[in-house]
């Protein structure tokens, strides 16, 4: 696991953090409870609660998905490519590419399409950006910075859990199990056997 | 673009070069120092954009600046450090990833931000 330069986390006392959605968006529920599922992963490690709010504005977290430049210096690709990017705490920011093809709930370790990105493999990965987690070298953890298409990777392996404890210390009711489990498609181009990641 | 599924994808929206947006890299397998190759100034501008060099006027020699970026990634996603760009470096480097770069401000904690031992082996240290 590794850190942005001087180690940022969220303040000591700040321990119930809020999310929103950019309302331009207009998310469906479905997409939203794959941003919960996200949280629920990071959350059930370390004693940090996340809570969805409506206003976007006041979030301490704030989700959006854009297309091309959108004002933050780091422009989207289109499909695939960059896939996604956030911003170490406590800034909050996440953004999404909204021009890939995300599958929210189904198997995308099934598809037929290469261009399918797997939604909440992407969330968990980024959320541990928002929470102060650089990239690993682990290829099975989930802050490894690619994926490959048509992977589904939403476990937290046990580099991520380290890292994150070391920021913010262990849930107390964390049992110190974290497993890793990935799904691939014939698809898979990682010719090296392991797994994916960003 | 949200599917519940990966079937419900309209053709339409599905890219007619389904290998991803750097694949053109694929064809620069092989190339090595002191060599000069269309497509080279694109990569530079790739490792840039993630943190393995430094912003300049990328031009299409692979020089030593090249070289040892292509170490430093290789290092980081625990592939042969060889600092040539063979198959298995390209078909890392093509796949879709998080828009955050490895390198931040020239340091990172991955691979090649940890100490080695002298024999070169990295060594995991974490305070308690």
């Amino acid at each position: 696991y590794s850190f942005f330069p001087g180690t940022p986390r969220w303040p000591a006392g700040k321990t119930d953090l809020t999310y929103a959605f950019l309302p331009a968006n207009n998310l469906p529920d479905s997409v939203k409870a794959v941003f919960s599922r996200a949280f629920q992963k990071w959350s059930a490690v370390i004693p940090l609660t996340f809570t969805e709010t409506s206003s976007y504005v006041v979030a301490d977290i704030r989700i959006g998905f854009h297309s091309g430049d959108h004002n933050d210096g780091e422009p989207f690709d289109g499909v695939l490519g960059t896939l996604a990017h956030a911003f170490s705490p406590p800034t909050g920011i996440l953004h999404l590419d909204g021009d890939e093809n995300w599958v929210v709930d189904g198997d995308v370790a099934a598809s037929a399409v290469v261009s399918a990105v797997d939604l909440e493999s992407v969330a968990v990965h980024e959320l541990g950006h928002v929470l102060g987690l650089g990239h690993s070298s682990e290829r099975e953890a989930i802050m490894y910075p690619t994926i490959s298409t048509g992977t589904r990777k939403v476990d937290l392996a046990g580099d991520d859990v380290d890292g994150i404890q070391v920021l913010y210390g262990s849930n107390p009711n964390y049992n110190g199990s974290a497993t890793s489990t990935t799904t691939t498609t014939t698809q898979e181009r990682d010719t090296s056997g392991g797994g994916s990641r960003f | 673009r949200f599917f519940p599924n990966s079937s419900s994808i309209p053709r339409s929206l599905i890219p007619t070069n389904p290998d991803g947006k750097w694949d053109a890299f694929k064809n620069l397998t092989g190339c090595h120092a002191g060599e000069n190759v269309d497509g080279l100034a694109n990569l530079k501008n790739y490792l840039h954009y993630f943190g393995y060099i430094d912003k300049n006027n990328f031009t299409d020699e692979f020089d030593d600046n090249l070289k040892s970026a292509i170490k430093t990634y290789q290092l980081n996603y625990n592939l042969n450090t060889t600092g040539e760009l063979d198959g298995q470096t390209l078909e890392q480097i093509v796949r879709p990833r998080c828009g955050v770069a490895d390198i931040v401000n020239g340091t990172s904690s991955m691979n090649s931000g940890k100490k080695t031992t002298s024999s070169g082996i990295h060594i995991h240290a974490v305070n308690h």
